[in-house]
């Protein structure tokens, strides 16, 4: 921690000092406190300090500037989904989840079917207070080019069914439950949104996406949450003053 | 005259602009959105007898009372007499991407306490 940067870069420290003539240590203290407090306020434990790598999904990006009344602002036509209003209105917090990667696995069940993918999203951060009252599933779903829909007897639709696993998975034994299903045309790329609220549950895409290309971290399978802390009032959606 | 008296206005207590940019204190590399906010704070002089549009309370009105008696007492302070919320989007400790409401981040009005 000793080397975080404060809350007041540089030259606004000197003038700090000056102004309170106290000792440079035991202004940096009192500043380092201040911003301890703040953060705590903000329900951090620490200064977060993001990696380079790490990409913000657009979807809690339309998410907050809806919510704000930015997007109302902006004319607000470049956003293709719905404020979740039932949602956000029970919740004042709301994360995003990409899956562990390292965790991803084809499960190849015994009875030749279709092949599932498996997610794994890794929850721990969430606060203990943080009741959760509902989730998510968004997925990336690439167009399928003409010619194997014509092959296919499906006329142009697929269905997704998405699961929870409810035991961990041994050879041959898989306990789930099924959380949502959609039949979805072939001939549109688009994100798919399932209802996973009762439990959440893990795919892998990568076989969807035989090359992951730089928009991978843009496309990858997201598991959002809604929850309440108890602090304070809901992200209802604000109008702009 | 006119002059004066626009000056002893300006000193009651009231809001005053202060826009919070997130940036200037080095915390835009965790803070997604937005950029910074219009925060605002109360400043100015609670003067005597309080004026009823400075939303002062019962408390307020006595003590500036007995303060007009006796000045050890402490004269009633301007502070924030409505506060709003902002939402927050932003990276927390564990590289994850919170969008989070923030009750009384903005001073909606001012009065005297």
């Amino acid at each position: 921690e000793n080397n975080h940067a404060s809350l007041i870069p540089e030259e606004g420290k000197k003038k700090v000092l000056g102004l309170q003539g106290r000792s440079a240590t035991q202004s940096h203290e009192l500043l380092r406190d201040f911003e301890a407090t703040l953060l705590h306020m903000f329900g951090l434990k620490r200064r977060p300090r993001p990696s380079r790598s790490t990409a913000v999904p657009q979807y809690l990006l339309d998410l907050y500037r809806l919510q704000s009344g930015e997007a109302e602002e902006a004319g607000g036509q470049d956003i293709a989904f719905e404020y979740p209003e039932r949602a956000a209105s029970r919740a004042n917090t709301v994360r995003g989840f990409h899956h562990e990667e390292h965790m991803e696995m084809i499960y190849a069940p015994d009875d030749g079917e279709l092949t599932p993918l498996r997610f794994l999203f890794n929850l721990s951060s969430i606060p203990e207070d943080e009741l959760l009252s509902s989730a998510e599933l968004r997925l990336y779903r690439h167009q399928v080019n003409e010619d194997n829909v014509t092959l296919s007897a499906d006329h142009g639709l697929h269905r997704i069914n998405v699961y929870e696993v409810l035991k961990p998975p041994r050879q041959g034994q898989l306990i789930t439950q099924l959380l949502d299903t959609r039949l979805v045309r072939h001939n549109a790329s688009r994100w798919e949104s399932f209802d996973v609220s009762p439990a959440v549950s893990a795919l892998d895409s990568r076989s969807l996406h035989q090359e992951p290309g730089e928009d991978w971290e843009q496309l990858r399978p997201l598991l959002v949450t809604f929850g309440h802390d108890g602090k304070g009032h809901p992200l209802t959606r604000r109008s702009k003053r | 005259s006119p002059k004066q008296r626009g000056r002893k206005r300006n000193r009651s207590c009231r809001r005053h602009s202060l826009y919070v940019d997130f940036s200037d204190v080095g915390w835009n590399d965790w803070i997604v959105a937005p950029p910074g906010y219009q925060a605002y704070y109360c400043h100015g002089d609670c003067p005597f007898p309080l004026a009823d549009h400075l939303n002062s309370t019962n408390h307020a009105i006595v003590q500036t009372l007995v303060n007009s008696v006796n000045s050890n007492i402490p004269k009633a302070c301007c502070v924030p007499t409505e506060l709003s919320a902002i939402s927050m989007l932003y990276l927390d400790e564990h590289d994850k991407v919170v969008l989070k409401n923030y009750q009384e981040m903005v001073v909606e009005g001012c009065g005297c306490r």
